[in-house]
């Protein structure tokens, strides 16, 4: 089983549009997805339909595991339709307050997932825009991390940092996280700008860039207000064919390793 | 002297964007302007070309009142040769953990705003893609709340969460916090998706939602690149009719008040 974190702190940088889509397209290539959103703002929840006030959801499940209890994960799982989900609810947002002085704070994610009842092929992660608690935890329980973001300045500043963070937190509390790659979203390669952070981005971190950039495609948006994935909401838009071409990739990385 | 914050927790809404531009207006237009960079990613501070490592920022300042040391705000201003900036630093990221055991958590900005040195018309603070110490405390010392957001659906859930998290403030921290209003960002009319968000928000906030959209300019990211506000790097793009429109629409608002 693998454990993919969809993350940066940068906002609006196609976390959750990502989350969602590369999870529905490998899970359309044949392999057993599971979603888990732990972002407070329970945005991949609302965006496939579910209730983001749900009694039971990631930050019931990891309350359970900081109290020491026996873990739920079972109870936690919804049967969306497009992809298993553990959803976030409303009361994420005091996770990260509540969870820093937990012992064990930061491995509560790791816990979880290794209580599931099924055997996945891939989770991924939708993380918040913030390198709290909860992405932390993320990191700390995943295999690889996925970056996405614009190809514009403040993004481009973001991920040097961000880095940095990644770097820290493999030292010192995961060293076999990995990272995956950068993905560039919003990608439109008519503007000189986003050509140009593309190269910088490709010149700073070597092999990291992703052949694949998600084009700009208010499809994505649209599928979001349907509670859909972009392929059940239209296979032949641009952003279902840069979603597929991106799970190809990510596949193809995957079995490089 | 009015403080405006530029806030909302869905990320890549345009706060920071937002909160370099309208106060570039407003100073065009006669305002005396003071900027504050609340945000641990700095951006705002980025992209005036100032260090986001400085050894004397907003953090420093907001560690000097909770300790109830004498406060140097003096010290933190930068003339940027655009406006007068509190800028943000790395260490802003542990705020959101080390205040939140101090006495009045939420009234240090507040204080800080009461101990500047000149006389400034309006301080415009921009806020983190979060709901935690560092915004409360920005609605805690402000007269009026700013919300940018798309107009796509998953920034049309957040905002309504955020309203609640507002009211929730205003009732608990500071009676006088008002809403200005909502502004559309990244906005294109010629996408149906945009058009009927804007109708959806009309509808559950009237009188809310600024006549103002600021539609979608790469000039906006450029300039950013620069170190320049749009009007510096182009007085004629779309994004300095726009924030310049903005500001009409927010200087109004304020003397209707
Ligand atoms: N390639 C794209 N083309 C067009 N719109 C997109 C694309 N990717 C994402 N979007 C839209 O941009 C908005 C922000 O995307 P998203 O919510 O996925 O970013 P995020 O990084 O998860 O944000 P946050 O930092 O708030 O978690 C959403 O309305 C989404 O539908
Ligand atoms: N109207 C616009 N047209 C084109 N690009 C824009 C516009 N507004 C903002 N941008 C760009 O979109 C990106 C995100 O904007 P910005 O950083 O201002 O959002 P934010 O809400 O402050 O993000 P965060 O949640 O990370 O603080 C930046 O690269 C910015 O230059
Ligand atoms: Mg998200
Ligand atoms: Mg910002």
């Amino acid at each position: 089983m693998l454990t993919i974190s969809i993350a940066i702190q940068k906002g609006g940088s196609g976390k959750t549009t990502t989350a969602l889509n590369l999870a529905a397209a490998l899970q359309r290539s044949g392999q057993k997805v599971l979603l888990i959103d732990l972002d407070p703002q329970a945005n991949l929840t609302q965006s496939m339909g579910i209730a983001d006030d749900s009694s039971f959801s990631i930050y019931e499940l990891l309350k359970q595991a900081a109290s020491g209890e026996t873990l739920e994960t079972e109870k936690a799982i919804i049967n969306t339709g497009i992809i298993p989900l553990i959803p976030a609810n409303l009361e994420l947002a005091s996770a990260e307050l509540e969870l820093v002085s937990m012992y064990g704070r930061e491995q509560l994610l790791k816990q979880l997932l290794g209580q599931l009842p099924e055997e996945y092929d891939v989770v991924v992660v939708d993380c918040p825009p913030a390198v709290g608690m909860l992405t932390v935890n993320a990191l700390t329980a995943s295999d690889y991390i996925l970056m996405p973001l614009q190809a514009e300045f403040l993004p481009f500043k973001g991920v040097q940092r961000f880095m940095k963070n990644v770097q820290l937190i493999k030292k010192q509390l995961n060293k076999k996280l990995e990272v995956l790659g950068l993905v560039l979203t919003k990608y439109d390669e008519h503007k000189s700008m986003h050509r140009q952070i593309r190269r910088q981005l490709e010149d700073l971190y070597p092999g990291l860039v992703m052949d694949t950039g998600i084009r700009s495609n208010i499809a994505l948006a649209k599928a979001q207000e349907q509670f859909k994935d972009i392929f059940t909401f239209d296979n032949s838009a641009n952003g279902a064919k840069d979603y597929r071409s991106l799970a190809e990739e990510v596949t193809a990385r995957l079995s490089a390793v």
